[in-house]
């Protein structure tokens, strides 16, 4: 498993 | 003129506690109305947000909007000097300031320190974080969060947490084998601080660092409950209340398989 970066998963939730 | 008066020296110890790890440099952007401070661990996979109200400050004044770029080592070495009970007073000019003073006083009034603190340049701006509907949250004991965070830790890198009904269930494994806890909905609630609440919409099961939920326990003595947010698509949110002037939020990108 590996760590998201945690900014495109808020830009993608917009 | 910006200036800030924090009876209890001892809160934003533990504030500076909670996010110098995590955070090396800060932005603590301050206004007519709160401290707010946000800002990413290196690797971009954990946030944190922090709010203190003026209400939360004996003597607050902020003429106009100020941001001081906070190097979390320096600031942290001068909260050392300060007894929880000491009362600690901020001051900065309004305009690009390039230092920021910070004064301690004892409660007696027999002592006082005070210190400056070269603030850093930080060029990246405060972000807008996005409203969410999360599917789940759980509201616990901040020190059984703790403990579970710690437990897990000896058996694996990663926690899966899974919602489902009136459960939550924290699982990790690695080479010594699986290790799963759950809690479940307290049916009677005799001390608010030590039940557990699960409100869900949508079971969640999502996959995390338990290196980043270890940091975020750091912040374990500003509150005695603690609240998750989880929702599938969305990183997770960890809380803590400062109080009733402001809080402490961590959000925790999921990990996905390779």
């Amino acid at each position: 498993d590996v760590n998201q970066n945690i900014l495109s998963i808020f830009y993608n939730s917009i | 003129m910006f200036e800030a008066k924090l009876q209890q020296g001892g809160l934003l110890k533990k504030i500076l506690e909670s996010v110098k790890d995590l955070v090396v440099d800060g932005l603590w952007d301050c206004d007519g109305a709160a401290i707010t401070l946000q800002g990413m661990d290196s690797s971009h996979v954990a946030l944190v947000e922090m709010l203190l109200r003026a209400e939360a400050f004996e003597h607050y004044r902020c003429d106009r909007n100020v941001t001081l770029g906070m190097n979390h080592n320096h600031l942290s070495k001068i909260l050392k000097c300060a007894n929880n009970d000491d009362i600690v007073i901020l001051k900065a000019a309004d305009q690009n300031p390039d230092s920021c003073s910070l004064i301690l006083e004892s409660k007696n009034g027999e002592k006082t320190s005070d210190f400056v603190v070269s603030l850093v340049r930080i060029d990246t701006d405060q972000l807008g974080i996005p409203e969410t509907e999360y599917s789940a949250h759980v509201k616990m004991s901040s020190g059984e969060f703790q403990r579970i965070c710690r437990d897990l830790s000896q058996f694996g890198d990663a926690v899966q947490i899974t919602c489902s009904k009136q459960d939550v269930k924290f699982s990790s494994s690695g080479e010594t084998g699986k290790a799963n806890i759950t809690l479940t909905h307290s049916a009677t609630v005799d001390k608010e601080e030590e039940s557990v609440t699960v409100d869900l919409k949508e079971p969640v099961d999502l996959t995390f660092a338990l290196r980043f939920l270890n940091l975020f326990t750091k912040a374990t003595p500003i509150s005695d409950t603690v609240t998750l947010s989880l929702s599938q698509e969305a990183p997770l949110v960890v809380e803590y209340k400062i109080g009733d002037s402001g809080h402490i939020r961590y959000f925790l990108a999921p990990k996905i398989q390779e």
